[in-house]
């Protein structure tokens, strides 16, 4: 949060009002929170906001204070963070400023959350696995409690229906309370279908990166100098250290374990004082240093330059093509010397990208609604940690840090929550949809480009979140509970709907019963039989919250051959809050098989740009 | 008789709270009661859900779990699974 911010021109105390903004509590579903951290200490805080109905039950030696104002614990024996992960996630949504914090030199800046001035309240259900009755059981007392917006950075990895996912299920029932909920959408990108965060009322965030990229470098005897990704804080002492390959230090493995450094492998005679080479990212940095080496450089099959560890020594992971320049240089001479450099900030002008490993979509259980929903920081966030002496940043580093570098859709989830509550603390009276629409049609246009297979929406959503323009949508996309019974219907029958909603709801029968593309939801998908014609018909409804008196114009911006029409095109407002309704339909035909066409509508008065993708596919 | 093995903590998802008088932890005894097989209830029950919604968690066999997701009164039935920190 050093960077994530200040990249998104949400500067420090812009528009923010800190009285406005302490009435908003933000409920954090984690690993639990560090009460003693700066990022929550409560210095120019007043009492709890009067309606809060919430308790600090965080177990012993655990205090709670104006800033962390509630804790409970599902699991273990405290609301104490157990893996530093709950207290990033927390401080990244509404931690204090905190001047002049960095990992060992790194990133270092005010770290800082979206709304800084917010409560938070902790839920701690992961230690470190989170099992779904522990999760339910947190959202049962956080809606309870009175939390205005929830973060959870959990995720189940598969597909699950709504009614048997347990965040859809509390998530549902805080939308109900007025609680929008802001998940992450998983770490299994870049394949398809992989987003397990999938119920309409979630704010379902991808990981996206900043212009701050953590590199470091291997310098080579040769003097070739090649860019590694690791958050690499150790610095070797000397300029050059001998260069071993995992085959050749290793007595009782297959040559292709003993080169991809699996455990057990490597000889601890022959590695000492050196840089071992690995041609495996996932085991290669453990077994080099369990063995003794002095570090080691990885090769990453994946090429994901977005994604770093931090490795207990020192280490750096090559993408395919340096490797090979290492590898190279290895067999051209009999005493390859090398060294790696401590890591570094650098610009990342490409910014920002969606991560590789951020889950993409389509959305197997709803097809017509596209998942994720936004992009927000998740590659090489600074936040607070827990420096419990149980902690670690990696398994096997000793080190005990107050801040530490993460990267995951974990870390996006923050960030959207953060946004969510600033602009709760600018209107306390919109619902979780017309936050989430705010959010959505205000986010930056963002492309693809660095997947092999570009999913465009299904990789970004909306977009890029944008924290400024948010609290200004001039329209929004309104759903009330009563929408999303519309959609239950779709999929259960009347008497399960009625549980479900607690009331006396009836489901339209027949041709009312409508298409889950019909819930006004503030992007518009579609999924058509491949090769054949198509026309598909959207009804929305969008709220004025601009000016008063203002006149909307459609525009469309596509560069495919589908034919898009929107009716009325012009959309003229007299009040505030007044709806008007308009169709879209989307027309073409002989889309391939695993084809995308991407659009999009834009409402525009001259001010406001209210924007929404628009995504015909096949399967 | 089930083992504790055969059993595996599972929800017991009931939608929303009713709005009128409802006592939701004796209505959670009831249906628990209804398809466990001599052993203690106490025992079984693991949480109840009734600040915000309605339901509960349980250790139950895979026959005690198709018995509730028959129950007209309850909306899904599914182990609880291990989520994961992201």
């Amino acid at each position: 949060t050093t960077r994530s911010w200040d990249f998104m021109g949400f500067h420090e105390k812009i528009n923010q009002t800190a009285t406005v903004e302490s009435d908003v509590v933000v409920g954090v579903i984690d690993s639990g929170i560090w009460p003693e951290s700066e990022s929550f200490k409560d210095e120019g805080f007043g009492p709890p906001p009067k309606r809060w109905k919430g308790a600090c039950k965080g177990g012993n030696n655990f205090t709670c204070n104006n800033k962390l104002i509630g804790a409970r614990y599902y699991v273990a024996e405290s609301a104490r963070d157990g893996t530093g992960h709950g207290s990033h996630t927390a401080s990244t949504a509404a931690g204090n400023a905190v001047k002049d914090v960095s990992f060992y030199g790194l990133a270092q800046g005010t770290a800082r959350g979206g709304v800084p001035s917010a409560r938070i309240s902790a839920y701690k259900v992961c230690a470190p696995m989170c099992m779904a009755h522990n999760i339910l059981a947190a959202f049962d007392d956080a809606i309870a409690d009175g939390v205005d917006i929830i973060t959870i950075s959990i995720g189940f990895g598969f597909i699950q229906d709504l009614d048997r996912d347990a965040i859809s299920i509390g998530a549902f029932h805080a939308m109900e309370k007025g609680i929008l909920t802001s998940n992450s959408a998983g770490n299994n990108g870049p394949l398809g279908a992989t987003v397990s965060s999938l119920a309409p009322w979630i704010l379902t965030v991808a990981a996206s990166s900043t212009d701050r990229r953590i590199i470091d470098k291997v310098v080579l005897g040769n003097g070739t100098t090649l860019v590694g990704s690791s958050v690499n804080t150790f610095i070797l002492n000397g300029t050059s250290f001998p260069l071993v390959h995992g085959k050749d230090v290793s007595r009782n493995c297959t040559e292709r374990r003993a080169g991809r450094c699996e455990e057990g492998c490597l000889d601890s005679d022959l590695v000492k004082g050196k840089i071992v080479l690995c041609d495996d990212y996932d085991r290669g940095n453990k077994a080099a240093y369990k063995a003794g080496a002095l570090g080691s450089v990885l090769y990453n099959f994946r090429n994901t330059d977005d994604f770093s560890t931090i490795p207990p020594f020192a280490a750096t992971t090559l993408n395919e093509k340096t490797y090979s320049v290492v590898m190279s240089y290895m067999n051209s001479t009999r005493d390859p010397q090398g060294t790696i450099l401590k890591s570094e900030a650098i610009n990342n002008p490409a910014a920002p990208l969606v991560a590789l490993f951020s889950s993409r979509g389509p959305n197997l259980i709803l097809p017509d609604i596209i998942k994720p929903d936004i992009s927000a920081p998740g590659v090489q966030v600074l936040a607070a940690f827990s420096p419990d002496a149980s902690i670690s940043t990696t398994p096997g580093d000793n080190r005990h840090v107050q801040y530490n570098i993460m990267s995951g859709t974990s870390m996006a989830s923050p960030h959207a929550a953060g946004v969510a509550a600033y602009v709760k603390s600018f209107h306390p009276d919109w619902s979780p949809a017309a936050i989430k629409s705010s959010i959505m049609t205000t986010a930056w246009p963002m492309n693809d480009s660095q997947s092999y297979v570009p999913t465009y929406e299904f990789a970004y959503g909306s977009g890029h979140i944008n924290p400024v323009k948010a609290i200004n949508p001039g329209l929004v996309y309104e759903a009330s509970k009563e929408d999303y019974i519309r959609l239950l219907c779709m999929k259960y029958d009347e008497a399960r709907v009625r549980l479900l909603s607690g009331d006396n709801s009836t489901c339209p029968i027949g041709s009312d019963k409508g298409s889950p593309k019909d819930l006004n939801y503030p992007s518009m998908g579609a999924k058509v039989e491949p090769m054949k014609p198509f026309a598909v018909e959207f009804h929305r409804r969008v709220k004025n919250v601009g000016l008063a008196n203002a006149t909307y114009t459609a525009k469309i911006f596509s560069e495919s051959k589908v034919e898009i029409k929107v009716v009325p095109e012009v959309l003229s407002f007299k009040s505030l809050n007044e709806e008007k309704t308009f169709n879209m339909t989307v027309a073409g035909s002989g889309l391939p098989y695993g084809s995308q066409v991407s659009a999009a509508l834009v409402w525009f008065d001259g001010t406001h740009n209210v924007r929404s993708p628009i995504v015909v596919y096949t399967a | 008789k089930a083992t504790s093995e055969d059993r595996e903590v599972s929800i017991v998802y009931l939608g929303s709270l009713p709005h009128e008088v409802y006592s939701p932890l004796s209505h959670h005894h009831s249906i628990l009661q209804r398809v466990i097989q001599g052993s203690s209830l106490e025992s079984l029950l693991v949480r109840s859900y009734k600040r915000s919604f309605n339901g509960f968690a349980a250790k139950l066999t895979d026959q005690e779990r198709e018995k509730l997701a028959n129950m007209k009164e309850v909306v899904s039935v599914f182990p609880s699974r291990t989520y994961q920190l992201q």
